[in-house]
């Protein structure tokens, strides 16, 4: 499965 | 970047500076509970495992360190500080925390975006953060009186999540394939759960009484 998006939030 | 998160980021920056500017010139820590800071360095060394690994922009590392750095500071001054230690209001500050975390940590096993170790630690993090404030504000209930800047620290870290809240609306209007069901949902109950707090902070501020929260 794709590795989720990196969390670019805080 | 939004300036909704933006908002949301440098009001959760000002609620940090807000407890440490307590904390130190007032050389005290009554009235702030010990366990929800230490459940914020859990929710945040939970959260920012990618620090080395993922790198987003600067302002995002530096962000990072300054929330895992003042979390763990605060941590370390209400426990070990002599003079700051003695303030502590111990014996009102008795929330058992380690069930919330248990709980947290549970629920993240079952519901997370991907089952690896970061995700795990990620989904803990953000159910974590929304339980985090209960024991602050079970302490504000029993210590009557509320000074200034600990009802101000608490009422910035309630409205940083409100920010957030924002930003994934708007997130969710502008980017095609933006879902963080997580973060909404969990950002809704942490926001949820302050709104008691908001109310009787704006009868306070709009009869420029002292904030008193009914026991």
């Amino acid at each position: 499965s794709p590795a989720t998006e990196p969390k670019d939030e805080l | 970047m939004n300036i909704f998160r933006l908002a949301g980021d440098m009001t959760h920056l000002i609620s940090v500076l807000v407890l440490l500017l307590k904390i130190y010139a007032t050389k005290s820590c009554s009235g702030i509970s010990l366990k929800t800071q230490e459940l914020y360095a859990m929710v945040f060394l939970a959260r920012y495992l990618d620090l080395f690994s993922d790198f987003i922009s600067l302002y995002n590392t530096v962000m990072k360190l300054v929330f895992i750095g003042s979390s763990l500071a605060i941590v370390w001054c209400m426990r070990y500080h002599r003079v700051v230690r003695r303030s502590y209001d111990r014996e009102l500050d008795t929330f058992r925390y380690w069930i919330l975390v248990g709980a947290c940590f549970t629920l993240a096993l079952v519901l997370h975006e991907k089952f690896s170790f970061q995700e795990v630690f990620w989904a803990f993090s953000i159910y974590l953060e929304a339980v985090a404030i209960l024991p602050q504000l079970v302490l504000l209930q029993r210590s009557g009186n509320v000074d200034n800047l600990t009802g101000q620290y608490v009422f910035f870290l309630g409205a940083y999540r409100a920010f957030y809240i924002l930003n994934w609306i708007y997130r969710y209007l502008t980017e095609p394939r933006f879902t963080r069901w997580i973060s909404c949902v969990s950002g809704l109950v942490q926001t949820a759960l302050y709104a008691d707090f908001f109310y009787y902070y704006f009868i306070s501020w709009k009869n420029n009484a002292k904030l008193q929260l009914p026991a």
